[in-house]
This record gives C-alpha cells, sequence and structure tokens, in this order.
C-alpha cells in the first residue's frame, strides 16, 4: 500500500459518498445517469467475486463492502426509491455499445482464460468507458449541479491516483499490471475535458457547470 | 515476482 493508493481509495470512497447523500438528502436524482451507476455495480460486482475466493486484508475486503452496499444502494435509489425524479430521457446513453465490446475484449485480452480472471478484466475494462452515460448527459442537458461536479472530480481523481501508484510500484516492486494500467489511461483520459471545465467553471463559484 | 493473478488493489 502507497500514499498514491490510498489517497486514491479515499477519493473513490468520497465519490460514491457524495453521489449517495446528494440523492438521499435532495430525495432526487436529477441529472444522475442511473446507466453509468448500473455499470459501476457490475464493476464491482464482477471484480470483488474474490471476496469469496481470496483473503488479502481486512482492509481489502472491508472497501469492496462499502463499495458494493453503496453502489447498489445508490442504483436503488434512482431506480426504485426516487425513480420519479430519474430524467430516462437524458439519460439516453446505449449501454451496449460498451457492453458488448468490453466483453468481447475481456475474453481476447486477458492474463488467463479462466472465469474470475475473465470477470476481473470485464470489470476493469468497464470501468474505463463506465462514466461515459454520465458525462454524455450532462453534454445532453448542457449542465449539472456543482456537487455533480464534485462527485465526478473525485471519481475522475481516484484512478489519476492509481495512475501514481502504478508508476510508484513500478518504480519500487517492479510491478506493471499492463491490463489496468492501460485502462486506467483510458478511464483518466475521459476525464480531462470535464478536468479543465470543472476547474475554470464550478471553481469560479458559477454553483451550476454549464457547458459551452 | 509478483503474481499478477491475485490482484490485491480494489
Amino acid at each position: 500500500m502507497n500514499i498514491f493508493r490510498l489517497s486514491g481509495d479515499v477519493c473513490h470512497l468520497i465519490a460514491i459518498i457524495i453521489l449517495f447523500l446528494k440523492i438521499w438528502r435532495s430525495k432526487s436524482c436529477a441529472g444522475i445517469s442511473g446507466k453509468s451507476q448500473v455499470l459501476f455495480a457490475l464493476v464491482f460486482t464482477t471484480r470483488y467475486l474474490d471476496l469469496f475466493t481470496s483473503y488479502i486484508s481486512a482492509y481489502n475486503t472491508v472497501m469492496k463492502v462499502v463499495y458494493l452496499l453503496l453502489a447498489y444502494s445508490t442504483v436503488g435509489l434512482i431506480f426504485f426509491r426516487f425513480r420519479n425524479s430519474y430524467d430516462s430521457e437524458s439519460d439516453s446513453f446505449r449501454v451496449e455499445f460498451l457492453l458488448v465490446p468490453v466483453a468481447g475484449l475481456s475474453f481476447l485480452e486477458n492474463y488467463a482464460f479462466t472465469p474470475l480472471e475473465i470477470l476481473w478484466t470485464f470489470s476493469i475494462y468497464l470501468e474505463s468507458v463506465a462514466i461515459l452515460p454520465q458525462l454524455f448527459m450532462i453534454t445532453k442537458t448542457g449542465e449539472a449541479e456543482s456537487i455533480t461536479a464534485h462527485y465526478l472530480l473525485f471519481l475522475g481523481l481516484y484512478r489519476a491516483l492509481y495512475l501514481a501508484n502504478w508508476l510508484w510500484r513500478f518504480h519500487t516492486e517492479g510491478f506493471y499490471d499492463q491490463i489496468a494500467v492501460v485502462s486506467g489511461v483510458v478511464q483518466t483520459i475521459f476525464y480531462c475535458d470535464f478536468f479543465y471545465l470543472y476547474f475554470t467553471r464550478v471553481l469560479r463559484g458559477s454553483g451550476k457547470m454549464s457547458l459551452p | 515476482e509478483y503474481n499478477i493473478y491475485n490482484h490485491d488493489e480494489l
């Protein structure tokens, strides 16, 4: 464990908590892509099956359980409890265009052709594109509440910090997980445009982040 | 040598 990875995990947890609390307290999921949240729940489900097969550390186990609980709770809030505020019109990204290529690639490019390993690979590839429905929804509505922007900021920072973690681990222990690194770079690149908007608009205190 | 299969990262 190193500071980059720990702060990455903390950012990830903060992002997930920000989103959950935003929906819970405002009793509305307006502006939130339910599709992205379903994809994230799928990412955690396919990645954390090793909860039942291998024990790494208390931290690892606790964080996986917390991520799974919050992810499914958020999906539950969006599609059940506050479903009347779910803007399915704007959340129109065709997720099959993500799922099919990601599933295909995870069968072609993986470390081992075993069920757990292919599911892990699927989750890595899927995570790199899971935010696209949310980013697409924001470009479609043309704006995002600043709380949603903060959520995206922490979510983008988390994987960027993981890139630093992989640099550090490569430098200190020769660790190199090519699938995770390449996907992490792609994932972070998708946030670059948002980061620019965030630091030029949201931080100007304009309340909402309105896209050009 | 790091065993790539036991993914120890979240």
